[in-house]
């Protein structure tokens, strides 16, 4: 079942000095590792689950205003989901742990595929807040991408090639068959500045554009491409 | 070669090309400015012959190495992002981030695997080098909480006999380390995680970010504190990698404990992000098969 029991009694146990400060041998690291890993697998599929319920009723409400016909019909304007919804929905946001060494299997398929791609995102603290967003993206469908927030409005974006530093990472991550394979490793980061009211949450769509969308008017609100120096 | 001034429209960084450093973070409106250089080292790990080891439990620094010479440097620049990435060493690199609007700078760093074939262990430290007249007295968090105040080679409650100059002015992070002068500026480093840190000289933030020694330290636990990417622990082979950030921020005596604290409250709670594909508004049609 969706809980979090198994994270709690993870944490409990890492209330251990061992733990927090790492005096321990390295079985009993290890141990403790994989208590969190699994804790937190588990309570992020609660999580997003629940999360999942409402962006995407909150989608098939802005597909409604916009007139468009949803995957699941036109929502009553307070519709709430079915389970059977919340569990596609749930089984359609995916959570990535090595956001910060750009892998994020999702959101690199998806760009691939020249897909959309769902930002759902959750503010745990009591006040609004900005913070920047690094999404893991890979360019060969296309590099023009738009960013728009919930109300449709396009956000400032641009678009990032990841540093050595990091391409270092995911080949030692490789290495280690910590990636299984490069698929979720992304050479290019798509940044936006994302604002999230307290205690709730927001969704942001990120577009691809390409072929015909291109030749016509121009498109506002394209990523702008990155400057690079170096010495 | 050029002097480089980047700016998130709320702070103003200059970086040398030449040396490829930071010089100098500035708070526009506040009319504040102070040197600023990020520095990597690391201290060699005492083996324990004729004298405790490090290891698990214990800090024990036998001389530390840095680096002077100039190092590349990459900057890449647009209207929401810029990062300056600097690689001291192949297994020490910094990518610092200047977000559009942003009042903080963000230093990502990236550690390991260590250096091994020399047998010595490593304790791998970043330092901010600043021009703040902070004196021998620096702040550390209490679990997240109410900043204490530290002296260097003191103790409050009895007189220390300082055998330890860099280990026994050692304190726990858990969230923040900072350093200030009377009623003037205040430097502050909120950490990701809980570290080690201290502020050894009037100016200077020290934060040990990654560690690996081989010898045990005789404090119970029996195994040299020496992960590695092979799992076992008395061979040799590359250590692990680990790469986490620090957020620096500049500020006036009426703004800094508001400030940090609110910095500290967003690092520990960051927004959850969740990928899916869209399918609403907004979105690509589904593809041609």
């Amino acid at each position: 079942p969706m809980s979090t029991k198994r994270l709690e009694m993870a944490v409990a146990l890492l209330q251990h000095h061992d733990a927090i400060t790492g005096t321990a041998k390295q079985l009993v690291a290890d141990d403790y590792h994989l208590r969190l890993s699994k804790g937190m697998d588990e309570a992020g599929d609660a999580f997003r689950k629940e999360l999942a319920s409402l962006a995407f009723a909150e989608e098939a409400r802005s597909s409604q205003q916009a007139g468009l016909e949803h995957k699941w019909g036109l929502l009553q304007p307070n519709a709430t989901l079915q389970n059977e919804d919340v569990d596609h929905a749930g089984g359609r946001l995916g959570l990535c742990h090595l956001l910060n060494a750009s892998v994020c299997h999702p959101t690199v398929e998806m760009s691939r595929l020249g897909h959309s791609i769902l930002v759902a995102m959750y503010n745990p603290l009591g006040w609004p807040r900005t913070q920047g967003i690094r999404v893991p993206i890979d360019t060969n469908f296309t590099s023009n991408w738009t960013v728009t927030d919930a109300s449709g409005q396009v956000v400032e974006s641009q678009l990032l090639p990841v540093s050595n530093s990091t391409v270092d990472l995911q080949n030692i991550m490789l290495q280690a068959d910590i990636l299984g394979n490069l698929t979720a490793a992304a050479s290019y980061e798509l940044v936006f500045i994302a604002a999230a009211p307290p205690l709730g949450y927001t969704t942001y769509t990120l577009t691809p554009v390409w072929g015909a969308q291109l030749s016509g008017a121009p498109v506002t609100g394209l990523a702008a491409a990155s400057r690079s120096r170096s010495w | 070669q050029p002097l480089v001034q980047l700016s998130s429209g709320v702070i103003d960084v200059s970086v040398s090309a030449a040396t490829g450093r930071l010089l100098s973070l500035g708070r526009r409106g506040a009319n504040l400015a102070a040197d600023l250089n990020t520095e990597v080292f690391w201290y060699n790990s005492s083996d324990g012959q004729g004298h405790e080891a490090s290891g698990a439990y214990i800090f024990r620094p036998d001389g530390s190495i840095g680096i002077t010479a100039p190092i590349p440097i990459e900057i890449v620049e647009g209207p929401v992002l810029t990062e300056i990435r600097q690689e001291f060493r192949p297994w020490a690199k910094l990518t610092t981030r200047i977000w559009k609007g942003a009042e903080f700078l963000e230093v990502e760093w990236t550690a390991g695997p260590l250096p091994f074939k020399d047998g010595m262990g490593h304790e791998l430290v970043i330092r901010y080098e600043s021009n703040v007249t902070s004196g021998d007295e620096f702040y550390t968090d209490s679990n997240g909480r109410e900043m204490l105040k530290r002296k260097v080679n003191f103790r409050p409650t009895w007189n220390l006999d300082v055998k330890q100059p860099v280990a026994g002015n050692y304190y726990p992070l858990t969230a923040a380390i900072y350093i200030e002068e009377e009623a003037g500026r205040q430097l502050a480093v909120v950490t990701d995680r809980a570290q080690g840190g201290s502020s050894l000289k009037p100016g200077q933030v020290e934060i040990m970010v990654h560690r690996r020694v081989f010898h045990d330290d005789a404090r119970g636990v029996a195994e040299n504190l020496n992960e590695t990417m092979c799992g076992c622990t008395q061979c040799n082979c590359p250590g692990l990698v680990t790469r986490g950030s620090h957020y620096l921020t500049l500020q006036g005596p009426s703004t800094a404990a508001s400030y940090r604290r609110t910095l500290q409250q967003l690092v520990n709670d960051p927004l959850i992000l969740t990928f899916g594909k869209a399918s609403g508004a907004g979105a690509a049609q589904t593809l041609p098969s």
